[in-house]
């Protein structure tokens, strides 16, 4: 399972959290305008958490910005 | 398996609820207006709840606010 | 295999009823109105009971509640 | 494998029938109007037996009542 | 893989037969009208018969009584 | 994987066939009209034979009488 | 994986072909008008040659008689 | 994987061809108008060369003479 | 996975390309005008290069030829 | 899986991310306007971040550039 | 997984990208206008880059050169 994210805007960031009892970032990758970011469910990551204005590609639908 | 959460509001809360016998949380997550978390079912995680306003996408289809 | 229920008033009861020769509830996760739950069918629970004004999202459909 | 039933009356009788070379019932959930169950086949359960006036659904469609 | 059977009428009897070089009746169950009953295909169970007036939903469709 | 077959007359024979170097019938069954069988392929059956008036629903479409 | 066949003549034979470095019949089967026979590939059969007037239903369509 | 071959003039050839690192014909299958053949790539035979007018029925569809 | 290629026209080439570090023709089929070779991709052949006028029937579409 | 990316202009780069409790580039791939590079997520790579105009075709749908 | 190139023109090619660590060009073939090339993603294949014009086949899509 992957998933695709574009930033629609600079300074967008894109938080791997641990896999296991604890839930903590592992890791926050920065993007800029147009930047498109393609990331899988891994061993160390079961769940990503996004911020910023981006468009979000998913097996569930494609998440456009709020009011489009 | 994994689904989609995209915060409406400040404030919303998601928990994850332990596997096992023992029902109980284990991880809070706070999303603010228009973050976004992708997560996963795992092997310490087989039941989440959400508070707050939010839409969901899941396998079975897009939850949308109550009125929208 | 997960599926998805939404409270539509407070004081909704959601049961797990152990897998197993026995069958008996092993939890009662108390939704309010607005509150949504994902729970997978686990080692643990083979059956889920619902009390309470409910959407429930499943693989065979999403169930409103009776007179809508 | 999952099914859902929701009962349309008081006193609808949901039986488990036992897996393998004979066949009982195990066990006998009573579901009240406007009560969910969900449930799977499992282990120990290979069949079930509803009475009383309900809507099933099932991966081969919904069972509606009868003269719906 | 199971499949359900609705009773249109009383004294449906549905048996199971043998998986394995024999076949023989292992059960038989009588549904009264309005009884439902979920099957699956078992380690003992490898075909079964149906006497009497039934709706039956399987993966390749709905068998309505003869006539309808 | 599994078939269904309905009689449209009395008297139709389902011919189970061994599986193996060798292919011989290794059971019969009578079915009167109305009747429905619902039987798999299995470690004994290869291979299935029926004479009479019938409806077969199989993964390949329903089968209906010559002439309907 | 199955495929079904039904005789519209009599005198219809179906040819079981040997799996194997070597190829050749192992079987016949002869089918006058109206049967209808279902069969698999199998540990022994990896080719079957079919002679006379046939409806085939495959996976990948139905294969009615030349002229129809 | 199967596919089907309907001979649409006498002498239609169906050439099995050798799975491995050497690549040569194992067996040649003659078909006569009319006649049909279902089979299966095997451990014996990774590719199938035909000769003559045919239909071919396909995963990837249907496979009509040229000019038709 | 299977593919099939038609040859139209005659001295088509279907060469099969090895599997592993290094890439060579380990075979090369000649497909005169109207003859169909289906093949797999195996332990031996892991890509495949085509000389000629083809059709060619992939599980990503059909490939006619230029101009069609 | 796989993805596909097509470049729009020259310079576009497609960073490979490590897999693992480290997340940094191993790799950065090139491409000038109109090459295009299919890839895998692999056992070294579980993430990928592309600058640059490009189309991107992926199992959630075909990204274009913005303002397309 | 495979997918199918056919080159457009004269001199296009197809770089077959090392699987691993390390990620570098192990193949390139050339192809001149109307041949086609069916490949897979392989042990030692995990990503392709191809220079030239031409239409890819995958299956997220066909790809057809721009401005087209
Ligand atoms: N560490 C958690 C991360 C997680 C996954 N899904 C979640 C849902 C809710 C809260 C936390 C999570 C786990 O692996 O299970
Ligand atoms: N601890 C429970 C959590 C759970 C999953 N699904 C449920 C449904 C109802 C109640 C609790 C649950 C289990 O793993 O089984
Ligand atoms: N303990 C039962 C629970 C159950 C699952 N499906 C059922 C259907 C009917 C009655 C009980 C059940 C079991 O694991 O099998
Ligand atoms: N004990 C039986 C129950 C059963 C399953 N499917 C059936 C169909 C008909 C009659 C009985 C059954 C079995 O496990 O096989
Ligand atoms: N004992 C038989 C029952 C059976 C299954 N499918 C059949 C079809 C025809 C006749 C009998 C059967 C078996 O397991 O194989
Ligand atoms: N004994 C044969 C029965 C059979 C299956 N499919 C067939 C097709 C043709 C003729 C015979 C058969 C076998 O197991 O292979
Ligand atoms: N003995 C052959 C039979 C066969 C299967 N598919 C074929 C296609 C062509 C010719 C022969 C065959 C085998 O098992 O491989
Ligand atoms: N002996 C070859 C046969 C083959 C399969 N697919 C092919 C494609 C092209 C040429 C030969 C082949 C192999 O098993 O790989
Ligand atoms: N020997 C190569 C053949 C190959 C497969 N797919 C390719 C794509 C491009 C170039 C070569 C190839 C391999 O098995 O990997
Ligand atoms: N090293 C990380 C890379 C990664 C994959 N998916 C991600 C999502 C968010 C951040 C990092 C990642 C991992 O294998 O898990
Ligand atoms: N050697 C790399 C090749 C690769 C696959 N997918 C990629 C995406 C981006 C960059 C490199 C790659 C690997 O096997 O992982």
């Amino acid at each position: 399972d992957y998933f695709v994210i574009r930033a629609l805007e600079n300074g967008v960031q894109v938080f791997g959290m641990t896999r296991g009892q604890e839930t903590r970032f592992h890791h926050s990758e920065k993007l800029d305008k147009g930047e498109i970011m393609l990331a899988q469910f891994t061993e160390h990551t079961s769940a990503i958490k996004i911020r910023g204005k981006v468009e979000v590609y998913t097996k569930h639908g494609t998440i456009l910005p709020l009011g489009n």
